[in-house]
């Protein structure tokens, strides 16, 4: 019989809007 | 006893292998830095397929970081390129094919069989084995929202200081200004300019130029559809609000010029293979306010025909117009106050918008059918003026 593929994982990911702060306030640390 | 093992040259898997400390340059290189015309000549969305690879063999070594990561600075270098070419139609369009593409590919590669259906055998052998990037795909579907808004922003900046002048001020048509309404002293939208006036000539060459653009870099031809719809969306709305303003443009000579105008768009839009969009449909207010410019106003029976033909003007408007309406000479009568009571008597009954105005920045909202590409991930070549030599190829 065929095999099963192997269920993938799902990767999390940030919404745009999270990833947009995240970036600011990445460049608000660095000097 | 010795064994030789004869090593069979390794085909090219279609995955592309960085080391981790290079995935700044490679965003560099492939995203941040990159000018478009750098990658004339070869497959559209080559950026794309690129980092779609560089993802697949992250995804088939297992490195959840790794892909996260490479998706996260790509995506952030996308939107560094887009605040810093704000302007940019090309840069702009470029980047939205190039997302829009890999968030295709991110689905034709995903494993989900609804969209395999039209993968070869090979395609299929270059799906993801270990990640679900539904997420991540949502992520570039919004972003190539925001790029799609950013691309009509610019393109609308650029069309609409030729409107006005090319639309109702521009006569192409022989003979016409002969007939023209007399006494008005000639008015620009565009005075505080100087005298710059544009004709339908511009708009048609501005918009060859958007649309060249689109194709060359193989934006989705059913994105090319919508970008087309709203602009001539908006160049409607324009035109009809100027028109709903000014008594000097409400004249039957300017409705002939301006149904001739329109024709001329019609006649673009089908000579591109645009006729589809809608394009023109959302022209209507604009082609039925020529018409009533040049109907006659006189009759019941006038106003009936009138009543019967403005279906997508709203009863302000027709009356609008009506009070606007200018004669073209001694002969021609100004159009009576019982005839625009007869009209309002007989609209009465519609339950139109109260607006006399339409919202030119009104967005169609947008949408990104699913677009598989024919291509396989093996057959792609990298060129050296990518400067990508870090990359192995697996």
């Amino acid at each position: 019989s065929a095999q099963r593929p192997r269920p993938r994982v799902l990767l999390k990911a940030p919404t745009l809007a999270e990833m947009e702060e995240m970036t600011t306030s990445e460049e608000e640390e660095s000097p | 006893r010795q064994v030789t093992v004869q090593r069979k040259e390794k085909d090219f898997q279609g995955m592309l292998e960085y080391h981790k400390e290079d995935e700044a340059l490679l965003v560099r290189n492939l995203v941040t830095e990159l000018k478009p015309q750098a990658l004339a000549g070869t497959v559209p969305c080559l950026p794309a397929y690129i980092l779609y690879m560089c993802i697949r063999h992250a995804d088939y070594v297992n490195d959840d970081l790794k892909v996260h990561s490479l998706l996260t600075s790509t995506i952030n270098g996308i939107k560094k390129v887009l605040k810093k070419h704000n302007d940019d139609f090309e840069m702009t369009s470029f980047w939205l094919s190039n997302t829009c593409r890999l968030l295709h590919c991110l689905k034709q590669y995903s494993g989900d069989e609804g969209f395999m259906t039209q993968n070869t055998a090979k395609q299929n052998e270059h799906c993801l084995k270990n990640f679900d990037l539904t997420e991540y795909r949502q992520v570039l579907s919004d972003l190539s929202i925001q790029i799609y808004q950013q691309l009509i922003k610019i393109a609308e900046g650029l069309l609409q200081p030729m409107i006005v002048s090319a639309m109702l001020e521009n006569e192409s048509i022989q003979g016409l200004s002969g007939v023209k309404p007399t006494g008005y002293r000639k008015r620009s939208s565009s005075m505080a300019d100087g005298d710059s006036s544009y004709c339908l000539e511009a708009i048609i060459r501005q918009m060859n130029s958007f649309h060249t653009i689109m194709c060359d870099q193989g934006l989705d031809p059913e994105i090319i559809l919508q970008v087309f719809k709203q602009l001539f969306y908006m160049i409607n709305a324009v035109t009809l609000n100027n028109l709903l303003l000014r008594k000097d443009v409400c004249s039957w000579s300017t409705g002939m010029q301006l149904r001739y105008n329109i024709s001329q768009l019609e006649e673009w839009l089908r000579g591109r293979n645009l006729h589809q969009s809608g394009a023109v449909q959302t022209m209507e207010p604009l082609i039925q306010a020529a018409q009533l410019l040049q109907l006659k106003k006189k009759t019941p029976e006038d106003a009936e025909a009138i009543c019967s033909l403005c279906t997508a003007l709203s009863t302000q408007q027709i009356v609008k117009i009506l009070n606007l309406y200018t004669p073209l000479n001694e002969f021609e009568e100004r159009v009576t106050v019982a005839f625009i009571r007869t009209i309002q008597a007989q609209l009465q009954e519609r339950n139109d918008p109260q607006q006399l105005l339409l919202d030119f920045k009104h967005m169609f909202p947008v949408l990104f059918p699913f677009n598989p590409s024919s291509l396989t991930m093996d057959s792609i070549h990298i060129p050296a003026c990518l400067n990508l030599e870090f990359l192995n190829e697996v």
